[in-house]
């Protein structure tokens, strides 16, 4: 792991008194190794490397650490400051009811964030409404439907064929006129390179003018997050990610991508299939992951 | 990069970089530059053209594992199809069967996703648009007793190849891995010799996780090819390189969207030329 690897590094440095350009290269040599391990975006980590190496020169090697911890140390702060240190909630203010716009490629776990979502809502004394709005894949209306079921929240009748536009602005009216005040939609997966889909998703926010636009992403996708990321944000905006599938071993390097290029907060983790599983985010189990 | 005249640290280190942003990993990309490399120091590449050329040569040596044809004599042939949540693994299985159809050979599809809500139903969405029966039971009946199920209609219709559709799974889930196993014996219980394929599923947007699901699921279910899917997306793919030159599984195909007639055989040339573009 890394520490073991940064206490090889660092054997010669028994002795100095302090961090340097020179002695500390080959230990960030280690840590830059490690991070394109974890799936973290070649350029966000040239970043990160750059910014700790700023940290670290000139600094004293404290008594009570090894030179090797003392740069996991630093590694291990900005990794956590980068990440985000406190939880960044849902934003439910204004217009009500409250719109929360899901997004992101095909099969990243979308449809089964939403339904965790509203059981999560459901669950801090809210009324959510889940709204199918998805009309391309086959039997996705009818898997947010059964999922819904399963924790008693209303599902929004979508029929097949319909507009995905026309669906997110009608099932607002009727969530305001059943008195249920948080709308959350469920959209199709989509290439961030597919313009007419991108356009869609323009669309109906504008239409429904979300309070949230979440992001959800895979926690083992690989150097392209970064690109996902970018075009989502720059096409759309979103105001957070979710990232899922987090409870296997993907060391999860595209979280520190996706905050770095995007800057948005990482909002919930998904850590299984089941409607319970979901988590607010907390930096430490992605840093120590994408640490090893 | 072919703009420059000579070879210098630079352009190795852009080739690199070329490399590592395709998702092919940090060890697979130094053990093909450590050949490089010593090419470089004994003269053997004499320009920058050159060492492209010895580069994309080495890439496709790792690539280049040619899967034998299906034996459809065995009849019926029985695919398993695996992978983890969300790859393409019910998509790949419309577009397989769909393909086989037009071939001629008559296509048996098993929906043994018991578990995720409407999988039954989304199989048997495609099962209709590509003219497949399916065979299915209840949600959260025996992944097990829908295989066995499968073959036994397998053989009574004389249909010549069966396709298993299993649940999305982590591979670091052990009871998950081993209802796995189970399904993978119950296929050979019912017909010796089944399952014939064992197809996994990987998407192309994932990074060094790939290899570990890999691993773990030939560990599992003795996997015989792979598809990599959404290779339609800005994703190279590269884990591939990494996976076959150190399994030695091949790649059979690719998916390339999400309609029926999207997928193709995997050819390691076009690959690795899309790997530089
Ligand atoms: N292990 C695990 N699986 C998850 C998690 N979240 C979702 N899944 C699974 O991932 C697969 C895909 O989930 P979906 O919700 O259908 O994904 P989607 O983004 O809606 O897919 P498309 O609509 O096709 O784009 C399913 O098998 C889900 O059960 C998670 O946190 N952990
Ligand atoms: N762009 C693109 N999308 C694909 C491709 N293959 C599958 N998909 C999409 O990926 C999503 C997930 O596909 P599924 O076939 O449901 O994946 P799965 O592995 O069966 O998912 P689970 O059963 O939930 O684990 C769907 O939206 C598909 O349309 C591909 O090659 N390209
Ligand atoms: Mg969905
Ligand atoms: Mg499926």
């Amino acid at each position: 792991n890394l520490s073991g690897r940064l206490d090889a590094a660092f054997k010669r440095l028994k002795g100095y008194g302090k961090l340097s350009e020179e002695n500390i290269q080959e230990g960030l040599r280690e840590v830059r190794l490690a991070f394109l391990e974890a799936d973290v975006n070649y350029k966000v980590v040239k970043d990160f490397i750059a910014s700790v190496r700023e940290k670290a020169v000139g600094q004293e090697v404290m008594d009570s650490l090894t030179p090797a911890q003392q740069v996991i140390k630093i590694v291990h702060e900005e990794l956590i400051n980068l990440l985000g240190r406190k939880f960044q909630g849902l934003n439910l203010a204004g217009r009500q009811p409250a719109v929360i716009m899901l997004a992101g490629l095909q099969g990243s776990g979308k449809t089964t964030t939403a339904a965790k979502l509203a059981r999560w809502l459901k669950g801090k004394g809210r009324r959510p409404y889940l709204v199918p709005a998805d009309v391309y894949r086959p039997a996705a209306i009818d898997q947010l439907k059964s999922l819904g079921a399963q924790i008693k929240v209303e599902v929004h009748p979508t029929e097949p064929g319909a507009s995905p536009v026309d669906i997110a602005r009608q099932a607002v009216s009727k969530a305001a006129l059943a008195n249920l005040d948080t709308v959350i939609i469920d959209t199709a997966g989509r290439l961030h390179v597919d313009e007419a889909l991108m356009s869609e998703l323009k669309d109906m926010k504008s239409v429904v003018e979300p309070q949230e636009t979440l992001l959800v992403a895979d926690a083992m996708t690989g150097q392209d997050a970064v690109n996902i990321a970018n075009h989502f944000d720059k096409e759309i905006g979103i105001t957070g990610v979710v990232l899922t599938k987090l409870e296997g071993d993907a060391r999860g390097g595209a979280a520190l991508s996706i905050r770095a290029v995007t800057g948005r907060p990482i909002k919930f983790v998904g850590v299984g299939e089941k409607l319970d599983a979901l988590e607010p985010f907390h930096p430490d189990r992605v840093a120590n992951r994408i640490l090893g | 990069l072919l703009g420059r005249r000579t070879i210098d640290p630079e352009l190795l280190d852009e080739l690199e970089e070329i490399l590592i942003m395709a998702d092919m990993g940090v060890e697979t990309v130094q053990n093909i530059f450590e050949q490089i490399r010593s090419d470089v120091r004994r003269n053997e590449l004499k320009d920058p053209k050159a060492l492209r050329q010895r580069l994309k040569e080495c890439l496709l040596e790792r690539l280049s594992i040619q899967p034998p044809d299906m034996d459809f004599r065995q009849k019926p042939f029985v695919i398993l199809v695996v992978g983890v949540n969300g790859v393409g693994k019910t998509t790949t299985i419309a577009k397989l069967a769909h393909n086989l159809k037009k071939q001629g050979k008559s296509v048996l599809l098993v929906a043994a996703d018991t578990f995720r809500a409407a999988a039954v139903e989304q199989l048997e969405a495609w099962g209709r648009r590509i003219g497949a029966p399916v065979i299915k039971h209840g949600m959260n009946a025996d992944p097990s007793a829908v295989a066995y199920d499968g073959m036994e209609a397998a053989v009574k219709r004389n249909v010549d190849v069966v396709i298993v559709d299993t649940a999305g799974r982590l591979h670091t889930k052990v009871n998950l891995m081993e209802e796995l196993k189970k399904i993978r014996r119950v296929l050979g219980k019912k017909i010796p010799g089944a399952p014939h394929e064992v197809l996994l599923i990987l998407d192309a947007t994932t990074g060094q996780n790939a290899i570990s699901q890999a691993r773990l699921f030939n560990e599992a279910a003795r996997i015989t090819s792979i598809a990599l899917t959404k290779l339609d997306g800005t994703a190279k793919g590269g884990i591939a390189a990494s996976i076959t030159s150190e399994m030695k599984i091949p790649i059979r195909y690719i998916g390339i969207g999400e309609g029926m007639e999207d997928l193709r055989p995997f050819d390691p040339a076009e690959f690795v030329e899309a790997l530089f573009s």
